[in-house]
């Protein structure tokens, strides 16, 4: 059955495209096929990988409720859906209860037989992540294990609950410590928090790594630029684990 | 005379909130006076000062144009103006044009005689970044030295760009660039990028330093927390430079 996972933290900064490019990838790589969907009007994850879109025919689809528009890239297993900076005037004008389920309508439009959607959100609270976390039937949240970024979880929790009555099943599936430095004594203490507030829903670490900060730069995830890399090794890993957890749920 | 500056960068996670709260502690320890105003419904900033806020009275006074709620904090020469969850409401509310110029009329109307007025923003081209901006005599943009923190400078200019027609001063005085890791050769890349699109407005690096992320759990900054660590060296070299280009022009 196919899983539709939202990336989302209202805290910028945390890896959620980083992640949510990297899983992609690693899914295609153990013979998943993924669609992925770049839903930021900044277009981050579109430019990771290589991709300069305006956003237009993706805003066109969700104004319209059409298919969504889907690119090929030359990543094994994986489709985009790219996004850019129009996509920020939609986010104006998609305004209104009824157009909170603008992408679920052009997501069962959409043909195609992925085994995974995965979504990529903006920083914000706004029309964009309401219709992802609408659309969605797992939520994924990186995190930054600073006291700054255990807020930021707090305040997901707060906003997600408040949208429960449109999307019952709405939970939250992980939590990904991402950017991490093991070495600090505040990352085992906000770890601790992350553990007892999700027991058994924190993925293993993904840690703060150069490989990660230059791949968008070459316009290919990690496992393309640097795979013997930690970066490589920990967003494989994180894969696995979840990739376990959704195929036994 | 009076400088409005706006810490802003539409992508998140580079360090606005750690900038706006560091530099204004920094100046009062020099003797300057700040009215430092937390613009993000996340209420970051607020937290990070160890003031959990509603974030009522400034949407109040946002939509009402009424004086901004001032408090004292323990923090030489700096008070705030806190915020939270309730101006999320507000960016949804506070929408159209005449509502740009909403904290513009609101500072006007504040009694208080600051050196400085330091505006911490979300990381979201909306509603109260533009009233920021247009509110501002100055923009500070921390960055991050990343293939994805050059391409958030490139589109915070674009943004800024076609602001200019409401606020014809406005422009970048200063690229910040934050959380920098000086042994990665894409940090000394992505820095040339930023010296050749800014010659002269680049300030000294503020290092990753965990002296910087662990500082909001004690809710006070750097130099409060931990005054001789590289943290609180780098936002004091940071502060002396502002301050200096500042009270020069
Ligand atoms: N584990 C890591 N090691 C090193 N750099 C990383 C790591 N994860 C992310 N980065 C870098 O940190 C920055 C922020 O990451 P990313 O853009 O993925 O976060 P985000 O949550 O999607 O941000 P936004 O809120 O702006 O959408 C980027 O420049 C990215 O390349
Ligand atoms: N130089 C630094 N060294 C270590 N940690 C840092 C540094 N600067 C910021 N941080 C940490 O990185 C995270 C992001 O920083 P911060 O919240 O200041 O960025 P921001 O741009 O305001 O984010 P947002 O877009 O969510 O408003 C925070 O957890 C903060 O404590
Ligand atoms: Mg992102
Ligand atoms: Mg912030």
């Amino acid at each position: 059955m196919k899983q539709v996972i939202s990336v989302v933290n209202l805290k910028g900064g945390v890896g959620k495209t980083t992640s949510a490019v990297n899983i992609a990838a690693c899914l295609g790589e153990i013979g998943k096929s993924v669609l992925l969907i770049d839903l930021d009007p900044q277009g981050s994850a579109s430019l990771s990988l290589g991709v300069e879109n305006s956003g237009e025919e993706l805003l066109f689809a969700l104004k319209n409720e059409t298919p969504l528009p889907v690119m090929p890239i030359a990543i094994t297993g994986v489709e985009l859906v790219p996004s850019g900076m129009s996509l920020a005037t939609g986010q104006m004008t998609l305004t209104g209860e009824e157009s909170n389920n603008a992408l679920t309508s052009c997501l069962e439009q959409t043909l195609g037989d992925w085994d995974y959607v995965i979504i990529d959100c903006p920083p914000s609270y706004g029309t964009l992540t309401i219709n992802a976390l609408i659309a969605s039937t797992r939520i994924v949240v990186p995190v930054e294990a600073s006291f700054l970024g255990l807020n930021g979880l707090k305040q997901m929790v707060t906003a997600i609950d408040s949208l429960r009555p449109q999307n019952p099943g709405l939970k939250i599936e992980a939590i990904l410590p991402c950017r991490a430095h093991r070495r600090r004594r505040i990352h085992w203490d906000i770890m601790d928090s992350f553990n007892s507030m999700f027991p058994g829903k924190v993925s293993p670490i993904i840690r703060e790594n150069v490989s990660l900060a230059a791949a968008p730069g070459m316009g290919k995830p990690v496992i393309y630029t640097d795979r013997l890399s930690k970066g490589a090794d920990d967003y494989r890993f994180v894969t696995l684990w979840l990739d376990d957890r959704l195929t036994v749920t």
